[in-house]
């Protein structure tokens, strides 16, 4: 997981 | 990833595959606006900056999320070469007036002051979700200039539409199993977005029952 976006997503 | 998720970007590249069919078969771009297209450009360039700093083979995951913004970033690219090149001419220059410099510097402002780390890639992320949000109200603003209701663009929109719904239903189902919280930029300014084609529906669905031209409040 990352710092909390949702950067997994498009 | 959840069959929403799936659903909804399989849905996002139909729309795509739909706009570019409709210029390529129709040798017209009439009704399509360049402004909402430039400024997906700006918002995918902005936000899959990561493409330079993520091994593509890292996970599945990855892997399908490079192929798919390479594809985004290029057919939209295409997109606006085919515009304001090959079919220059079919171009509605004159009814898309949409100022999209105020949109620009409003989602700019929105993410130096909303966003999630003090990062140049944070802020540029932030900026990319505020300005997806609405990117597509150039496109509306045309449609309601030149009153088409029955065009494949309506089409383009539905799918468009279709893709934010899904995602909203992905972040109900990733809320549940994942646990997810904090997500309020991407779920705010995603649920924003959804509500303007739910907006550009309703009236879509009433100048259809009424026969008559489109007209957005």
């Amino acid at each position: 997981a990352s710092s909390g976006g949702i950067k997994d997503e498009l | 990833m959840n069959i929403f998720r799936l659903g909804g970007d399989m849905l996002h590249v139909v729309s795509i595959f739909l706009l570019l069919l409709k210029i390529q078969t129709s040798h017209s771009c009439a009704g399509l606006s360049l402004k909402t297209q430039i400024l997906y450009m700006v918002v995918f360039s902005t936000r899959y900056l990561d493409l330079f700093f993520t091994k593509p083979w890292h996970s599945a995951l990855t892997f399908y999320n490079t192929i798919m913004k390479i594809l985004f970033l290029s057919s939209s690219a295409y997109t606006i070469y085919l515009m304001q090149k090959r079919y220059k001419h079919t171009y509605d220059k004159v009814h898309d007036t949409f100022r999209i410099q105020y949109l620009i510097a409003a989602a700019a402002v929105l993410a130096l002051i909303f966003h999630l780390r003090l990062t140049v890639f944070e802020i540029l992320w932030a900026f990319s979700v505020f300005l997806e949000s609405v990117a597509i109200l150039p496109q509306l603003f045309l449609l309601q200039e030149t009153g088409e209701v029955e065009n494949i663009t309506s089409h383009y929109i539905f799918c468009l539409g279709g893709y934010r719904t899904l995602y909203i239903f992905n972040w109900v189902w990733r809320y549940f199993t994942e646990h997810r919280r904090n997500q309020w930029l991407a779920w705010g300014c995603g649920t924003v977005q959804t509500l303007i084609y739910a907006d550009f529906f309703y009236y879509y669905i009433l100048s259809r029952k009424q026969g008559k031209k489109l007209r957005l409040p």
